[in-house]
C-alpha cells in the first residue's frame, strides 16, 4: 500500500455523493415509466 | 421472472446499435456488459447490419427498456445521464430481453413485504405482481441477490423502507448493481436454452479427484501434488481457506526434493477456442525459493503439427510469500490447446514449492493492473474516514502510455463514511512530453473482485471512468483531464520520489461496507482492485449511417415516436469533431461518407463495408429487391411465372422442331 503524506489532490465524486439506483435516477427526471424503468408499448398499457 | 411468450425472444445474436448521443463512457460500458453476457450465457451482440429487429442504445431521459423483443424493427434503451454503470446497462438489458423486475414475480407475498403506506402517492402500481399466466419464474427460487430486485427504498416516501424481506437478513442484499445473480443467469440460461456460454472455457479449484481432466506429463521428472496443505505452505487451499472440512485441494509442486532443472509438468485438457484471445487467471503460491520458476506454456494442435507445439507464454518468478497471489496471463490461440504449467526447482535450498488453485480461463481480455491490498481487515478496523484514512495504488502506465493511480478510502469520506470510495487520477509519467494533452477518451475502469473459484458466479464490483478532453475543472480555469504537472498537486512515492498527480474522478459510494463484507470480496484478508485503461476513442462514432426505419427522438422517454416502418430516413451525419482546435484527437477516426447520397433505391438502406457504400436490400416472406442499389424487384410468383414461362416456351421449341423433323422425314421417304 502506498500512503501519501497530506498534500491536498481535488477528487470529484461523479454521483454526487448519493448512490443512486435506476428508480431514484428516473424519479429525479419525472419520468413516468411503468414501475420505473419499463417502457411499455400501447397495448400492455391498456 | 420472464415474460411468457415465444413470440418476445431475440434471436440468440442480438443486433445492436450504439447511438451517437451516447455518452463515451456509457458507450465503452455497453460493450463490458456485453462481455458479461458472452461470459456467461449463450446470449451474444453483433453490430447491427440491416436486420429487421435489433436494439438501439441511445442516451434518453434516464434508464429503461422495453420488455422482451416488441418486433418493431427498432427498439430503443436508454442508458441517459447517472446510468452509465455495468450493473445498470445489465439490468435493461435483461427488461430487453424479456424480464420483469424480481418483486413483481406471483410468489413475492411469500419472500418480500411491501409497505404500502411508505410508498409516494400514486406509485402503488409500481408495486404490483403478476400471476403465473403473464410471468414465469422458470421454476427457479425467489432471488434477494438479482440484478433485477427493487432496492429496500424504491418509491419510498420518507425514510423507511418501502420494502422489508421477510428474512431479515437479506435487507441489506436486495437491489444489488454488481453483476449478475447465479439465479439470473439460471433464469437465462434457461429462457434462451443456453447450455453453455460463448467465452467461458475452464475452471478448476482442484476440489474433485479428477483435477478437472488435467494430466501429468510423462517427459519431466516429477509430478504436481494435489494437497490441502503443506508444513512450508499453503496452509490451506486457496477456494475453501481451510474452512471446509475434507475439502480444499490444490495442486503442488515440491521443490524440496530433486536436483536442480528437475520439473513437473501439468496439463490442461484439450481447449477449444472460439474468439483468439483468452485470459488465463489462477492463485500461485511460492513456499520454495526464489530461484524456483513456474512457467505458463501452451500446446497448440495445428494440422501441420497433430501432436502439438509448445510456445512458451510467461515465467513466472518471485521471492516466496507467505500468501496466495492472483496472476493472469494473457494467451492468443487460435487452434486447439492445452494450458501447460511447468514447475522447475531453482538452484537454491528450498523447504516448500510452488502451488496453484482456482484457476478460471475464459476468452476475455485480463486486466492490464492488479493492486493486492493485503491486512484489509486491519485497514477496515483502524482507517479514519475522509483523507486521513485514503490510500494509494502504485502507479501504473495505461497501454498509450499515460500513469496514473487509484486512489482508495477504506472507510469513505466524511459524507459517506459506510462505503469505499474509489476515485482515478492521471499521474505524471515518463511519456508525458510525447502524449496527447488533455487526455483523451481514455476509460479506466476499476474493479474490486469477488473472489470466488468459479468466474462465472463472482460479483465483482466495478465503476469505469472516461476522460474527456474538454472537461473543464471546477474553477473552469484549466481542463480537467490536462497534464498532471499542469493542473496537479505535488505527491510523492514512498521511496520520497516525487511527481504530480493530477485531479481524481470517481465516485464515494463506490461499495457499501455491508457489500463489501459479503461474497469473497476479502478473502486470505486481502482484496484485488483491477485495473484497465483503454483508449475508447474509436467508440467515438459508433451509429450506422442511416437509421432505416425510424427518426430517433433522444429528448425525452415519453415523445418517442416512430415515423415510419417502410421509409428510409434521410441519410443521418455522423458527429465531425467533438473537441476544438486545442485538442487534437489523433486516434479518431476518418469517417466514410458514401452513404450520405444514399444510393440505394427502394428503401434499402446504406451501410459502409470495407469503407465502401453497400445497399442492404429489402426483402419480406416472398418478396426481395436486388442489384447494387436494390432496383431490381424479385418475388416467388415471378419465379413461378417464369419457371412455367420457360417451360411452355421450351415444348413449343420442342414440338415445332419434332413437326419439322417429321415433316422433312415424311419428305425425305417419300422422294
Amino acid at each position: 500500500v502506498w500512503s501519501q503524506p497530506a498534500l491536498e489532490t481535488t477528487e470529484i465524486d461523479v454521483d454526487g455523493g448519493i448512490d443512486q439506483d435506476i428508480f431514484d435516477i428516473n424519479e429525479a427526471l419525472g419520468l413516468d415509466l411503468f414501475e420505473g424503468d419499463i417502457k411499455l408499448d400501447g397495448m400492455q398499457e391498456r | 421472472n420472464s415474460i411468457i411468450g415465444d413470440n418476445y425472444r431475440w434471436p440468440h445474436v442480438i443486433p445492436y446499435v450504439l447511438d451517437d448521443s451516447l455518452e463515451m463512457n456509457a458507450k465503452g460500458l455497453i460493450l463490458k456488459a456485453f462481455e458479461q453476457y458472452r461470459l456467461k450465457t449463450c446470449i451474444d451482440f453483433k453490430p447491427w447490419e440491416g436486420e429487421k429487429n435489433y436494439i438501439s442504445v441511445f442516451k434518453g431521459s434516464g434508464c429503461w427498456s422495453s420488455v422482451g423483443n416488441r418486433q418493431e424493427g427498432l427498439q430503443q434503451l436508454s442508458i441517459g445521464a447517472n446510468c452509465d454503470k455495468i450493473g445498470t446497462i445489465q439490468h435493461e438489458f435483461l427488461h430487453a430481453l424479456g424480464f420483469w423486475h424480481e418483486q413483481s414475480r406471483s410468489d413475492r407475498d411469500d419472500y418480500v413485504s411491501i409497505i404500502w403506506d411508505r410508498i409516494q402517492p400514486g406509485k402503488d402500481h409500481n408495486f404490483e405482481k403478476y400471476d403465473d399466466k403473464t410471468s414465469d419464474s422458470l421454476n427457479v427460487p425467489y432471488d434477494y441477490t438479482s440484478v433485477m430486485h427493487y432496492s429496500q427504498n424504491a418509491f419510498r416516501n420518507g425514510t423507511e423502507p418501502t420494502i422489508v424481506t421477510n428474512i431479515p437478513d437479506f435487507m441489506d442484499v436486495i437491489g444489488q448493481r454488481m453483476d449478475f445473480s447465479d439465479y439470473d443467469l439460471q433464469k437465462l440460461n434457461r429462457l434462451y436454452s443456453c447450455s453453455s456460454s460463448l467465452s467461458f472455457m475452464d475452471t478448476c479449484s482442484f476440489e474433485l479427484e479428477n483435477i478437472c481432466g488435467m494430466i501429468q506429463s510423462s517427459d519431466d521428472n516429477s509430478d504436481w501434488q494435489r494437497l490441502s496443505q503443506v508444513p512450508a505452505g499453503p496452509n490451506s487451499d486457496h477456494t475453501n481457506m481451510g474452512e471446509c472440512k475434507d475439502s480444499g485441494y490444490f495442486m503442488h509442486f515440491n521443490t524440496s526434493a530433486g536436483a536442480k532443472g528437475s520439473t513437473a509438468v501439468l496439463e490442461t485438457r484439450i481447449l477449444y477456442p472460439k474468439r483468439g484471445f483468452q485470459c488465463l487467471q489462477f492463485y500461485f503460491y511460492n513456499s520454495g525459493h526464489e530461484s524456483d520458476r513456474l512457467y505458463v506454456w501452451v500446446r497448440e494442435y495445428t494440422s501441420a503439427h497433430p501432436n502439438g507445439t509448445l510456445r512458451l507464454i510467461e515465467e513466472i518468478k518471485g521471492s516466496p510469500a507467505t500468501y496466495w497471489q492472483l496472476h493472469h496471463v494473457s494467451l492468443n490461440v487460435t487452434s486447439k490447446f492445452r494450458v501447460v504449467f511447468q514447475g522447475m526447482r531453482g538452484s537454491g535450498l528450498s523447504n516448500g514449492g510452488l502451488s496453484i488453485d482456482d484457476i478460471n480461463l475464459s476468452e476475455t481480455q485480463c486486466p492490464h493492473h492488479v493492486w493486492h491490498i493485503r491486512n484489509f481487515t486491519h485497514l477496515l478496523n483502524t482507517s479514519p474516514a475522509g483523507t486521513a484514512g485514503r490510500i494509494y495504488s502504485p502507479p501504473f502506465y495505461s497501454s498509450k502510455g499515460y500513469a496514473f493511480q487509484v486512489s482508495l478510502y477504506v472507510n469513505g469520506t466524511t459524507d459517506n463514511p459506510f462505503n469505499l470510495a474509489m476515485y482515478l487520477h492521471l499521474i505524471s509519467g515518463a511519456n508525458d512530453d510525447q502524449l496527447q494533452w488533455p487526455c483523451a477518451w481514455q476509460q479506466g475502469t476499476m474493479i474490486l473482485l469477488d473472489q470466488h473459484p468459479d468466474i462465472r458466479q463472482r460479483m465483482s464490483n466495478q465503476r469505469s471512468i472516461t476522460t474527456d478532453p474538454l472537461k473543464l475543472s471546477d474553477s473552469s480555469s484549466t481542463y480537467f483531464w490536462d497534464r498532471p504537472d499542469k493542473v496537479g498537486s505535488i505527491a510523492s512515492f514512498p521511496n520520497g520520489t516525487t511527481f504530480m498527480r493530477g485531479p481524481g474522478s470517481g465516485t464515494s459510494t463506490f461499495l457499501t461496507h455491508q457489500r463489501l463484507r459479503s461474497r469473497n470480496f476479502i478473502k486470505d484478508d486481502g482484496v484485488y482492485i483491477l485495473l484497465t485503461m483503454e483508449d475508447i476513442s474509436h467508440l467515438l462514432s459508433t451509429q450506422p449511417s442511416v437509421s432505416p426505419t425510424f427518426v430517433v427522438n433522444t429528448s425525452s422517454a415519453n415523445t418517442i415516436k416512430p415515423t415510419s416502418n417502410t421509409t428510409a430516413t434521410k441519410p443521418t451525419m455522423r458527429p465531425t469533431a467533438t473537441t476544438t482546435a486545442s485538442v487534437t484527437l489523433t486516434e479518431k477516426p476518418e469517417l466514410p461518407n458514401s452513404c450520405l447520397d444514399n444510393p440505394c433505391e427502394n428503401d434499402g438502406v446504406c451501410v459502409i463495408v470495407d469503407r465502401a457504400p453497400v445497399c442492404r436490400c429489402p426483402a419480406g416472406d416472398n418478396w426481395w429487391y436486388m442489384g447494387e442499389r436494390c432496383e431490381r424487384k424479385g418475388s416467388t410468383q415471378e419465379n413461378t411465372i417464369i419457371a412455367v414461362s420457360s417451360t411452355i416456351s421450351v415444348f413449343i421449341v420442342m414440338l415445332i422442331v419434332t413437326i419439322t423433323t417429321a415433316v422433312c422425314l415424311k419428305k425425305k421417304y417419300s422422294q
